[in-house]
């Protein structure tokens, strides 16, 4: 048995799996779970269906855990949809916004790597797969889209910890989430991922510094969004494009999501920006959590109202 | 393969003031193995950014000289970082 699981503590891959079949077991008619592929080392990728509605209805995708060390990710989606399905009929927000869209929710991407943070690195960024002609082990998932993947020469060495793999999509991972949101994009109006740490909301480009067309309309988004999230506990996060806000980057899920055809597209970067960096304390969880849900709840119902 | 563990490894945080420091940044990753936490890699290091990285117990004492000889604004953010790990399960069993 892997042991209770708690919304205020990290929890390690086989306490998720079992949760996941939990809250589709005691939320049958809102839940449901997709298994939309396996990891290099054979394990499920699994994305829960938060909703009640069929495929055509409007959809937010949102991902969590892509790299492995950033732990306050995964109890990000797990609160997500614990909160969705705890306050649908409670909140008014919540309930309508489940009442008209789905969710899709990825909550640990890059489970080979998570795994490993647990048992052997807790460090640890890249996902498990062995690179040829290398001794050194993985893929920065994040940099293994194909949006402007070749553009940065730094990112080709399979020992550095932004190596972009051998081709775009190369890793399994990444294929199961580009094949499924390709067969989803009709319904899916905005794509969200969840990284940490910095305190920052960000959105496209990233490899590029040019503006994306709707970027005035990102802007407000975000914008809004981090005031939402600071009215909780005052956490302040900054916001904006990637590329001007913190560096240029290649191969981003953001960015492929985003040319993709799904033009709000979102990443966060959550706690903490000053002391504890990766190793947010567990007594932190849920105040973070919190707090983004507040800005979660704003952007999806912004995407509802203004997307077609 | 026991897990690996970061007995008084430390993270060290670092403001290059300009492109010089960024770029003493930038040769101490090429002779200490340097764990970038922020930005994610050496080549995204650049001025007036915090840098965030982590360094064994051994490398950190030239890491430090060579931040102090080049009058670098930084501070040890994190002293034993198997410390840090292990006081992050901070919340008890329900």
């Amino acid at each position: 048995r892997p042991g209770r699981h708690s919304y205020a503590k990290y929890n390690n891959w086989d306490k998720i799996v079992a949760w996941t079949e939990k809250m589709v077991n005691k939320h049958p008619e809102m839940v449901s779970r997709l298994k939309i592929g396996t990891t290099v080392e054979d394990n499920p990728l699994y994305v829960l269906k938060v909703g009640k509605g069929d495929e055509k209805r409007k959809a937010i995708f949102m991902d969590c855990g892509i790299h492995a060390r950033e732990w306050v990710s995964p109890a990000f989606c797990q609160w997500f949809v614990y909160q969705a399905t705890k306050t649908y009929g409670k909140n008014k927000i919540m309930t309508k916004l489940l009442d008209q869209m789905d969710f899709y929710v990825l909550p640990v991407f890059n489970v080979d790597g998570y795994i490993w943070s647990w048992k052997k690195n807790r460090l640890w960024r890249k996902n498990r797969s062995k690179n040829q002609n290398s001794r050194c082990i993985g893929t920065d998932l994040n940099r293994n889209f194909n949006a402007s993947w070749s553009s940065f020469p730094d990112t080709k060495d399979p020992c550095g910890d932004t190596y972009r793999g051998p081709a775009p999509e190369s890793e399994r991972e990444t294929e199961a989430v580009t094949a499924f949101i390709r067969s989803h994009l009709k319904s899916l109006k905005a794509y969200i991922t969840f990284h940490s740490y910095s305190q920052m909301l960000l959105f496209p480009y990233g490899y590029t510094k040019q503006s994306a067309p709707n970027r005035k309309a990102l802007t407000k988004v975000a914008k809004i969004g981090t005031d939402v999230l600071s009215t909780r506990y005052e956490t302040r996060y900054i916001y904006g494009p990637i590329a001007s806000t913190i560096y240029r980057t290649s191969g981003s899920s953001l960015d492929w999501a985003y040319d993709l055809g799904i033009k709000h597209t979102f990443a966060f970067e959550l706690r903490d920006k000053g002391r504890f960096c990766f190793l947010l304390p567990e007594s932190q969880i849920k105040p973070t959590c919190k707090e983004t849900m507040l800005a979660v709840k704003f952007i999806a119902k912004y995407i509802l109202k203004h997307s077609s | 393969l026991a897990p690996v563990r970061f007995d008084r490894e430390k993270v060290f945080r670092v403001k290059p003031q300009d492109g010089k420091q960024a770029n003493v940044i930038k040769d101490l990753a090429k002779s200490n193995k340097l764990d970038f936490w922020y930005p994610d890699a050496t080549h995204h290091v650049a001025a007036n950014m915090t840098v965030d990285f982590r360094v064994s117990e051994k490398e950190s004492q030239a890491i430090q000289s060579a931040l102090d000889q080049n009058q670098m604004h930084y501070e040890i953010l994190i002293h034993d970082l198997q410390e840090e790990i292990e006081k992050q399960f901070d919340v008890k069993e329900d």
